[in-house]
């Protein structure tokens, strides 16, 4: 489903250039659960945003379900990111004016939903992440933890096949983390969405198949996991 | 030095009062590393602003080294922010369009510390949490973990006698949260710096010698660690 081959980003920012990723070939296969880990600064976010389509590499090819993402205009791009690809930022990226309701309900109106039926989605997504009770608040008016949350309950409401989720429970309690992992276990499982998930944690990574480790922007360790 | 009575914290979002802190009876002494653990909502960040003078309680006292914080004006309530306190913020709170060594100078430009003396102690801040390399970089240009240790270096700068730390590590990778663990350490070993710090992670919390847990605005544990 993901094919990366010799990709690298190159920003540059002040005088001297940062090579975020270096040279990446990487290939994921529909269905898995993979967990990507790696020191601060070794490029994970900047992977996720290449994956998710938001970035372009400076170098390399990426081809997602067959198709050459550098080949597609920005309105095609748009379209993939929001049909088929839920993203958790890990800033979380929230719309500061708006209701969490509202904030979950976004990738449905650019998806052309009706009101009555985005409402409904996004009520269930909500309370799947345990915020039911929170939908009128607006982001400042939410804890850390529960913002996290109303971000990845946006990233599910579009049933995406990709999950791509940027460090999705760096806020959140141990216990609420597994009610979290639960959910995207089930999802994999049941749903056989595609997972890619960044994290720090050990105890998190354990709930993947695959676990690919980045440093210094390559892939130094791709190891897969036998699971009961 | 610090002394929390009856505290509450009452939020009115929406049409349903929230309450935060329910009531909170805490003492803390000078010297003491304190973690606080909690689910995610308990209003663990609530306790943080309010003892980082950020906030005032809905009821109840705040004395800080015998002085009542509620008898303080808005000034001599920010001077001591800006002299005794470092606050690493859950969210980083940094100032999009400056630096990063600007960024960590921004409590000693509050002090009136000259220009010279300013950017020598910052560049030690960055360099102590690995970042002196990336000093002109703007936050939008560096990593989530960059941009939370940019956020601890701020904290540090002043030689707080008190460090308030909200999820200091939540982006970070496990090295190098042991690493910037080990500088709290050492400031609460060797400075006698009093810390307070927010963590869902009991890996983080075993560097503490005593661990306060929160539910739903309650202090349900209050826990002394013997230590060799
Ligand atoms: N400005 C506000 N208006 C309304 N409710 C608020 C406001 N700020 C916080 N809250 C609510 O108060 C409760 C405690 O929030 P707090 O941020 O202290 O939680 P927390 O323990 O830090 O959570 P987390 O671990 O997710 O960061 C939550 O239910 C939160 O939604
Ligand atoms: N817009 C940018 N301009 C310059 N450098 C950048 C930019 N964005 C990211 N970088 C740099 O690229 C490198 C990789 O960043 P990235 O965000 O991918 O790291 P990460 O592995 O996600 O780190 P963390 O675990 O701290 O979130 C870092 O050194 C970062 O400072
Ligand atoms: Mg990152
Ligand atoms: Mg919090």
């Amino acid at each position: 489903i993901i094919e990366l081959a010799g990709v690298e980003k190159i920003y540059f920012a002040g005088s001297v250039p940062v090579h975020a990723l270096r040279h990446i070939d990487l290939e994921i296969y529909r269905g898995e659960f993979v967990a990507i880990m790696g020191a601060s600064g070794s490029g994970k976010s900047t992977l996720m945003n290449i994956l998710g389509c938001l970035d372009r590499p400076t170098r390399g090819s990426y081809f997602l379900e067959g198709v050459d993402v550098s080949e597609l205009d920005k309105d095609q791009r748009a379209s993939i990111r929001n049909g088929k690809i839920g993203f958790v930022f890990q800033g979380f990226n929230l719309l500061r004016r708006t209701s969490a309701l509202e904030n979950v309900e976004l990738p449905l109106i650019y998806s052309g939903v009706p009101a009555a039926e985005r409402a409904r989605r996004s009520r269930i997504a909500l309370s799947i992440v345990g915020l039911a009770h929170r939908e009128e608040s607006h982001p400042n008016q939410l804890s850390g933890g529960q913002q996290q949350r109303v971000a990845i309950a946006r990233a599910l409401v579009n049933n995406p096949s990709l999950l791509l989720a940027d460090e999705p429970t760096g806020n959140l309690d141990t216990r609420t983390s597994l009610e979290i992992m639960g959910v995207f276990q089930a999802l994999n499982r049941d749903a056989g969405i595609t997972i890619i998930l960044v994290t720090h944690e050990p105890d998190i990574a354990d709930f993947a198949s695959r676990v690919v480790t980045v440093r210094d922007g390559r892939i130094i360790e791709d190891r897969r996991v036998r699971r009961v």
